[in-house]
């Protein structure tokens, strides 16, 4: 299988392979390939994972996180917890190529991504309102809280520190984390 | 989430990651994908490798490093990545998770751990000689 170049990726997500193998194919740099390829992932919104109107967290709302390295110079540029923004790839890029920062987060880093010039966008679809909806409706389960109360696998927040025994037989957190919802 | 690795034909590697994280999260929660190390790791003197599944757990470990550490020690890219996931089943063996592997001189591979309904992790795959790209399969072990 010695043979270069090469894309590989995580999941089926062809066309996101596809893009990136463009780039390399018109003489692009691996940088180049990667940052397109994963941005045509947002943009089609992969698997529900990848982009904007996805995994709605707590309040509703749609944050990205991404990463890109190169594995010559050990450059990295990272953002996470980005509001607004639909190229997470894209500021990810700028935080490189712009900063001698590695890694930005939060509200800051979307307005770091607005002074470099990305729309500022809303993130919400009427897909992740209708999966936070019925998240409330089923009592906010399943939820990522423990050792707190009001009982978190019962009931929705908002949840206060438990004072009493730690309960040992909570669920493991990897059960909530599946082919359908995964980082 | 994506996950992904570009090699050139000069053996020069660079990967990514982007990804919305995980449904219902309590807000302020970020996974292991944009994290070095966790999400992805590159070293174009060795090769690349990038992580999906349970970030929480996952991040602990930062596999996709170790994996191109064990890759630098001589693992092939299927062992390597088997031996990133071992080191999480240690602790974790109900874990959700996977991990895909190249080295710079283009072999591949990919591992995963066996959990119900989580049995075979499928990743894609676009090299020289091909005229689009493949699905691949692995057994997850």
């Amino acid at each position: 299988k010695a043979e270069l170049p090469l894309v590989i990726n995580t999941w089926p997500f062809r066309n996101a392979t596809e893009a990136a193998w463009r780039v390399l194919e018109a003489g692009g740099s691996v940088l180049d390939a990667v940052e397109k390829g994963c941005a045509q992932c947002e943009i089609d919104q992969c698997d529900g994972s990848v982009g904007y109107g996805g995994s709605p967290d707590e309040n509703g709302e749609t944050t990205l996180d991404a990463m890109i390295m190169n594995g010559n110079t050990m450059e990295i540029g990272a953002v996470a917890q980005l509001r607004r923004i639909k190229n997470a790839i894209g500021v990810a890029r700028a935080v490189m190529e712009h900063t001698k920062h590695t890694f930005l987060v939060g509200e800051s880093a979307s307005l770091f991504a607005e002074s470099m010039g990305f729309m500022r966008e809303d993130l919400t679809t009427n897909h992740s309102r209708s999966i936070h909806s019925k998240w409330l409706d089923q009592s906010c389960q399943p939820n990522y809280w423990k050792n707190v109360v009001p009982d978190a696998s019962k009931s929705c927040g908002p949840y206060h520190p438990f004072k009493g025994v730690k309960n040992e037989k909570q669920s493991p957190l990897q059960q909530k984390i599946n082919v359908h919802n995964h980082d | 989430t994506i996950g992904m690795i570009a090699i050139d034909k000069a053996g020069n590697v660079a990967v990514g990651t982007s990804t919305n994280g995980a449904t219902h999260k309590i807000p302020g929660r970020v996974g292991d994908s944009p994290i070095p190390g966790a999400g992805a790791y590159a070293d174009s003197v060795v090769g690349g490798a990038a992580a999906t599944g349970d970030g929480d757990i996952m991040m602990r470990f930062l596999p996709s490093y170790q994996a191109v550490e064990y890759m630098r020690m001589g693992s092939d890219p299927t062992a390597a990545c088997q031996k990133a996931i071992g080191r999480i089943q240690k602790y974790f063996p109900n874990f959700f998770g996977a991990v895909i592997c190249a080295n710079s001189t283009g072999s591949y591979g990919a591992a995963c751990n066996k959990i119900p309904g989580f049995k075979e992790f499928h990743f894609t795959v676009f090299r020289m000689g091909l005229s689009k790209p493949i699905d691949e399969v692995v057994i997850c072990i």
